[in-house]
C-alpha cells in the first residue's frame, strides 16, 4: 500500500507545472524514503530530477519500493482540478494498475477523487556523477526567468559567463546583440533577492534557450534559483520544494562544432 | 557554428 498525503498541495500542483512542458511521461518510485523521479525529455538534452522527501509529507507510508508509470499530461490536468490550498493524497495498492489523487478542501467539506490508469514505462535511469562546480551562482527566480525571457528574442542560445566580478547572459542574432550583467549584491534586505556567486575558476557555457525557458515553467516553487557550471559539463538549474525536495534540471551544453 | 550535445554524453546508463 502506498499513501501520501500533503496538505501543502499546491506544492505538488507547481511541481506538475514545472515538468509538463518537458516530459510527457515519466516514472515516479516510491519508498520508504520518499519519492522521486528522473526523466530525460525526448530529445535526450536534458534531464529532470524530483525529490519529495517522505518526512516533507504529513503522512508518508510505503510498504513495499513502487514504480508509478504516468502520463504527466494527464496527471497534470488532474492536478488542476485541485484548489490551491486544497489537501492533496496519492493512494496506490500493491501492484495497482491505477492510482487515485484525493483532494480535500480545508474544511474538510468537499471532497474529490480522480482514478488515473497507470503505464508500464521501461525507462532507464542515469547515473549523475557527484561534481565539484567551479560557479555556483544563486539569484531570485523570477531574475533568472526575465532573464532567460528577453534573451530568448534574440537568439536560440544564451552563453552563460561567471567571472568573479558576476555573471554576465548574452544572445546574439539577427536583430543584434544582448547582454545582461549581474553583479554580486553587497547587501540586500531580503535575502531571497540577493545574487550570490561562489566561484573556483571563470566558467563560460552556451545553452538553448528553448530548454532554460522550459526549466524557468518552476519560478512558482521557490523564490530563489541555483545555477551550477563547470567547463564542458551540464548546467544544473535547480529549485527546492519546500523543505521536502528539489526540481533539478540539468542541461547539456552546445559545444564547438 | 555551435551544436547541441546529448545529456547521454556526460550521464552513464546505470
Amino acid at each position: 500500500m502506498f499513501e501520501a498525503r500533503l496538505v501543502q498541495g499546491n506544492l505538488l500542483k507547481k511541481v506538475l507545472e514545472s515538468l509538463k512542458d518537458l516530459l510527457t511521461e515519466a516514472s515516479w518510485d516510491c519508498a520508504d524514503t520518499g519519492i522521486q523521479l528522473q526523466a530525460m525529455d525526448n530529445s535526450h538534452v536534458s534531464l529532470v530530477s524530483v525529490q519529495l522527501r517522505a518526512d516533507g509529507f504529513d503522512k508518508f507510508r510505503c510498504d513495499r519500493q513502487l514504480s508509478m508509470g504516468m502520463n504527466l499530461t494527464s496527471m497534470s490536468k488532474i492536478l488542476r482540478c485541485a484548489a490551491n490550498d486544497d489537501i492533496i493524497t496519492i493512494k496506490a495498492q500493491d501492484q495497482a494498475d491505477n492510482v487515485t489523487f484525493v483532494f480535500e478542501s480545508p474544511n474538510q467539506e468537499k471532497v474529490a477523487d480522480y482514478e488515473m490508469k497507470l503505464m508500464n514505462l521501461d525507462q532507464e535511469h542515469l547515473g549523475i556523477p557527484e561534481t565539484d562546480y567551479a560557479a555556483v551562482i544563486k539569484l531570485p527566480a523570477a531574475e533568472f526567468q526575465r532573464i532567460i525571457k528577453d534573451l530568448s528574442q534574440f537568439g536560440e542560445s544564451v552563453v552563460i559567463s561567471c567571472t568573479k566580478e558576476g555573471v554576465k547572459f548574452s544572445a546574439a542574432g539577427d536583430i543584434g546583440v544582448g547582454n545582461i550583467k549581474l553583479a554580486q549584491t553587497a547587501s540586500v534586505d531580503k535575502e531571497e533577492e540577493a545574487v550570490t556567486i561562489e566561484m573556483q575558476e571563470p566558467v563560460t557555457l552556451t545553452f538553448a534557450c528553448r530548454y532554460l525557458n522550459m526549466f524557468t515553467k518552476a519560478t512558482c516553487l521557490a523564490p530563489q534559483v541555483t545555477l551550477s557550471m563547470s567547463p564542458e559539463v551540464p548546467l544544473v538549474v535547480e529549485y527546492k520544494i519546500g523543505d521536502m525536495g528539489h526540481v533539478r534540471y540539468y542541461l547539456a551544453p552546445k559545444i564547438e562544432d | 557554428m555551435s551544436k547541441q550535445a546529448s545529456i547521454l554524453s556526460f550521464f552513464n546508463r546505470r
